[in-house]
């Protein structure tokens, strides 16, 4: 999933 | 959001501020590399497709903006301004970029996590960005002589990339969450690329002298 891959990041 | 993620997001934002500075408080940009900075916008432009399909936050809405924004505004002055575009070192700053380009994309077709048009321009942001820095690096080298301003922005562009890593060994061990395999190797390289101009910043600091590159 996107949260797994840290899609909060820049 | 943990202090190591906003102590990297602050000094990547304060090294565009201070190249934005020295911009133009010196109407000049000696010593800056327009193919870094035109990778730089290249990067932000590939990796933020998001900005049209996903919401996460306002900051990072935000913060995505103002890198793509002040990417794009200082390739426009160094390439446009009248001023500022006569102080650029034109015969300095030779490096072949496009082969930068190239290869991470190359990289990125066959390196990545999902074939979607998203996931590889994400992947070929991650990898030209932790290369981007080398024709500003070589600039330097070649110039010898390092101005102020143009030392602090190395200096915090290249420390944001490491407080990231900092950033991804603190999400490990508190959320029990490992983010992607692409991000730490590329982040890894990226800050190792910056190893020897460390060396000499701190050196220069310590010293209270100028800052120098070796040819």
């Amino acid at each position: 999933s996107p949260k797994e891959n840290f899609h909060d990041e820049l | 959001m943990n202090i190591f993620r906003l102590a990297g997001d602050l000094t990547h934002l304060i090294s565009i501020l201070v190249l934005l500075l020295k911009i133009y408080a010196t109407k000049s940009c000696s010593g800056i590399s327009l193919k870094t900075q035109e990778l730089y916008a290249l990067v932000f432009l590939a990796r933020y497709l998001d900005l049209f399909t996903d919401f996460v936050s306002v900051y990072n809405t935000v913060m995505k903006l103002v890198f793509i924004g002040s990417s794009l505004a200082i390739v426009w002055c160094m390439r446009m301004h009248r001023i500022v575009k006569r102080s650029y070192n034109r015969e300095l700053d030779t490096f072949r970029h496009y082969f930068l380009v190239a290869g991470s994309f190359v990289l990125a077709l066959v390196v990545h996590e999902k074939f979607t048009l998203q996931e590889i321009f994400w992947a070929f942001s991650i990898y030209l960005e932790a290369v981007a820095i080398l024709p500003q690096l070589v600039l330097l080298q070649r110039s010898g002589n390092v101005d102020n301003l143009t030392g602090q922005y190395v200096f915090f562009l290249g420390a944001y990339r490491a407080f990231y890593i900092l950033n991804w060994i603190y999400r490990y061990f508190t959320e029990q969450r490992f983010g992607r395999w692409i991000s730490w190797i590329s982040g890894l390289v990226q800050t190792a690329l910056y190893a020897d101009f460390f060396y000499y910043y701190f050196m220069s600091w310590k010293n209270n002298a100028k800052l120098q590159l070796p040819a």
